[in-house]
Order: structure tokens, then sequence, then C-alpha cells
């Protein structure tokens, strides 16, 4: 039967729910082992990092919505680290599998690699529960959340942020059509325009590019 | 994920994006 878009809503988030009921808040042991693995064990930047982003996305949601609602934003951004240990555990089985290492020191010790994987999750919990963050009694003003916002709370290029996009599709099989299809709008979004914003790294990489291939043509300004 | 265009190639992967390979 065709669902309201109320019961649609309403369904998505007890589903996000129910996948992340059995997640842990913290890294679970295989995780650790990936960690303990590493040539620098990154644990405890890992660990400083979610609590420092913690602060972050409470105050920046405090503010986009109103300071009587930082721990509904405490709250999203708590599942939203469940789903980002979730996904970056699929992530490491995969790679191990792929590459036949157990080593990811690299890729473990990058804080763009944790920001970006952070963002994505908390991004796909803060769309499960739509734009409207504000308590359903009527008294505050509807506070956009959409996409890019997440990428201003977190100072990430976006640029960035797309890099982890398919690989979290391909690593959470429990992710709904709706919510890849979201996911997939942030990626046109960043391809045809935000990745081109002034400051991207996108520059640097084609510059270098350029400069392996032995052009020694200038960079045009981002401008042009 | 029937409609999504999975971009990366067979021997790329996460690794490779953030330059750790």
């Amino acid at each position: 039967l065709p669902q309201t878009p109320v019961r649609a809503a309403m369904n998505s988030i007890q589903q996000l729910i129910m996948i992340l009921n059995s997640a842990t808040d913290k890294p679970s042991d295989t995780l650790v082992r990936y960690f303990n693995n590493c040539t620098v064990n990154p644990k405890d930047s890992i660990l400083k990092r979610v609590e420092r982003l913690e602060q972050v996305f409470k105050k920046k949601f405090a503010e986009a919505v109103g300071q009587g609602c930082a721990e509904i934003g405490s709250q999203r951004y708590k599942l939203g680290v469940r789903l980002y240990y979730r996904v970056m555990e699929s992530m490491l089985k995969s790679e191990e599998e792929r590459l036949s290492v157990q080593n990811f020191s690299k890729l473990l010790n990058g804080n763009v690699f944790h920001t970006s994987l952070l963002a994505c999750a908390v991004e796909v919990v803060v769309a499960t529960y739509g734009r409207n963050a504000s308590p359903s009694d009527g008294t505050s003003a509807e506070t956009d959340l959409s996409f890019p916002w997440i990428l201003n709370v977190f100072d990430l290029k976006a640029f960035d942020f797309y890099k982890v996009i398919e690989s979290f599709i391909k690593a959470e099989p429990s992710l709904t059509r709706v919510m890849i299809k979201h996911l997939e709008r942030c990626e046109h979004q960043i391809m045809e325009s935000l990745a081109w914003q002034s400051g991207s790294p996108l520059f640097e990489l084609i510059k270098q590019s350029k400069e392996r291939e032995g052009q020694a043509d200038q960079p045009e300004p981002s401008v042009t | 994920t029937q409609d999504y265009h999975f971009g990366l190639e067979e021997g790329e992967g996460i690794s490779e994006l953030f330059d750790c390979d």
C-alpha cells in the first residue's frame, strides 16, 4: 500500500534505529584489531576526534535549530557515530580482502578520511530525520540542515567528502534506496558545483596531474 | 543499488582514493 509522507519518514527513522541498535558507540573488537595492526595505533586519535566533533556538531545543531535542541543534536550525532564505526569496519574488511593487507596505518591515521566518513554517517542520520529538526510543538521555525550543511559543520572540503560516498554505499547494504539516492544527489552536487569552489583540493590535484604529464601550462585561476 | 552508478574500477577502493596505496 502506498505510504503517506509521514508514515514513510517514520518507517525510515525506525529502520535506521533498528539497524544501529546492534551497533556500538565505541570501536568493536574487530576494529580494535585493525587499529592494533597499524604501524601507528590510531585508536586514541580516533576517539578524541569523535569526542571533539560531538561538541562541534552539538553547538552548530543548536545554533541552527535552537538552543533547546542541543540534546537532540547529540542523540543524532551518536547514531551517526555508530554508523561510522559500523561502516569503517565493513570497509576495512573489504580492503583487507581486496589488497591482502592488514596494516592500514596511513588510512586510519588520516584526519581527512575519518572526518569525511563521520560526516557521511551523520549526513545519513540527519537526512533520515529530515529537514525539520525542531520539536513538533510548532514554536520553532523550520531549519534547513540539508546537504551541504554538514560540510560547514565539520569544516570539510566537498571533494574529500565525495571520496567516501561510493565506498560507504558499498560497505553498508542496509541503506535504503531513498538514502542511496540522497547520497547520489550529494555526489552530483559536489561534482557539478561544490568541488569547483575556490580552495578545493581538486585544483591542486589537477595541477599535479598536469605536471606529471610534463605539461608546462600555468594553472588557470579558479575564478575562470 | 540498482540505479546507482558505481564509478570505482575493479582495482580501486578507499585506500587509493586517500592516497594510501
